[in-house]
């Protein structure tokens, strides 16, 4: 399971791509 | 200089713990007294969107940042670092000493520091691979993907091997900084470009200032 740029990723990008965290959301209506 | 309104300020004291004068904050951070005055409108709006006591608790950070009430680890674990004062709740302070980490003209070193903590979670000094993985298979689960553990250990693998250089199982803070600046993209999330602006998103600091002509 888990498709191949996935796997190509490194754990912190696989991180920040699964919280899909922006703490731009503060400025956002 | 502007001159000091000590009533205004009393009472933003007052309903807000923790308030600092504008001047202070600005003084200690990237921000202008003018930003600092725009943040503080953000703050209030953030603050008193579930309890209006002046303090952002976890819940209402959350809400700030996905519009709704989602559990999330990585923002759990921002919020903690936000959380200065380790009362399980931000003042104004704490909350404009953290985003002055992500201002677009704080030095590097800054944010790669906030960065290491970020990971850094048990708070040893070093970002251990259980870490890694504990927080990787939570937002996995939260997010809905799905990945096998021989994946998940093939990338901590993978991932290890490349930013571990001196391979004693753990990363530290000279070897965090060698592999983000090889893998710039992991820093983007530590600069948000909004700081630079947030006084045309928040215009109406004006009205409610507490600093003559700034």
């Amino acid at each position: 399971p888990g498709d191949k740029s996935t796997r190509q990723m490194n754990a912190f990008q696989l991180i920040g791509m699964a919280s899909s965290l922006d703490l731009s959301g503060f400025f956002e209506e | 200089m502007g001159c000091f309104h000590s009533t205004a300020t009393a009472r933003a004291r007052r309903r807000y713990p923790g308030y600092d004068h504008p001047m202070q904050l600005a003084s200690q951070t990237a921000f202008s007294v003018s930003e600092v005055e725009a943040l503080f409108e953000l703050f209030k709006t953030i603050s008193g969107s579930v309890v209006d006591d002046g303090l952002i608790s976890k819940e209402e950070f959350q809400l700030a940042l996905f519009k709704s009430k989602m559990d999330n680890i990585f923002a759990n674990r921002i919020f903690d670092l936000f959380d200065v004062k380790k009362r399980g709740v931000i003042d104004f302070a704490d909350f404009v000493q953290a985003l002055n980490v992500f201002h677009p003209s704080v030095p590097m070193e800054e944010k790669i520091d906030f960065s290491f903590k970020l990971y850094d979670m048990d708070n040893t000094g070093f970002i251990e691979r259980k870490e890694v993985k504990q927080m990787l298979i939570a937002l996995l689960s939260e997010s809905g993907m799905r990945l096998s553990d021989e994946t998940i250990e093939s990338i901590l693998d993978k991932t290890f091997s490349d930013a571990d250089v001196n391979q004693d199982g753990k990363i530290d803070r000279a070897e965090w900084e060698n592999f983000v600046s090889r893998n710039p993209s992991l820093m983007k999330i530590m600069t948000l470009p909004y700081l630079k602006d947030i006084t045309t998103t928040f215009p109406s600091f004006v009205f409610n200032s507490k600093v003559d002509d700034i």
